[in-house]
């Protein structure tokens, strides 16, 4: 209709596996001042750089279907890490959000 | 305010 989305819209991003790194840093994490993970950092030349569609400044609710809500920053890290590296799967789900808009 | 160690913790992947 074109009228403004008043809500944060989740976007579910695949990223493919195409590139030796995933290429993202995130900060944040239950308790902290940033309860999501956020992305901080995406590198060229990454599988999410690659993607196209993960930028700078979303916070990641989901991986692979797995809640970070509640986890602490390591454990989300660890998430995201065994994500990438585990050969089940030639891709990642991110669940992302853009905040304030 | 959660504790100041926690609020710069950046990991790259």
């Amino acid at each position: 209709t074109g009228s403004p989305v008043p809500a944060p819209t989740a976007t579910l991003v695949r990223v493919m596996k195409n590139a030796n790194t995933l290429g993202i840093a995130i900060e944040g994490g239950a308790n902290t001042h940033q309860p999501l993970p956020r992305i901080v950092t995406i590198q060229k030349g990454g599988s999410a750089h690659n993607c196209g569609q993960l930028k700078v400044g979303q916070v990641i609710l989901e991986v692979n279907g797995i809640f970070l809500r509640g986890r602490e920053h390591k454990d989300a890290a660890r998430i995201i890490a065994e994500a990438f590296k585990t050969k089940e799967k030639d891709h990642i789900d991110f669940l992302v959000v853009e905040p304030g808009l | 305010s959660p504790p100041k160690e926690y609020e710069d913790e950046v990991t790259f992947f």
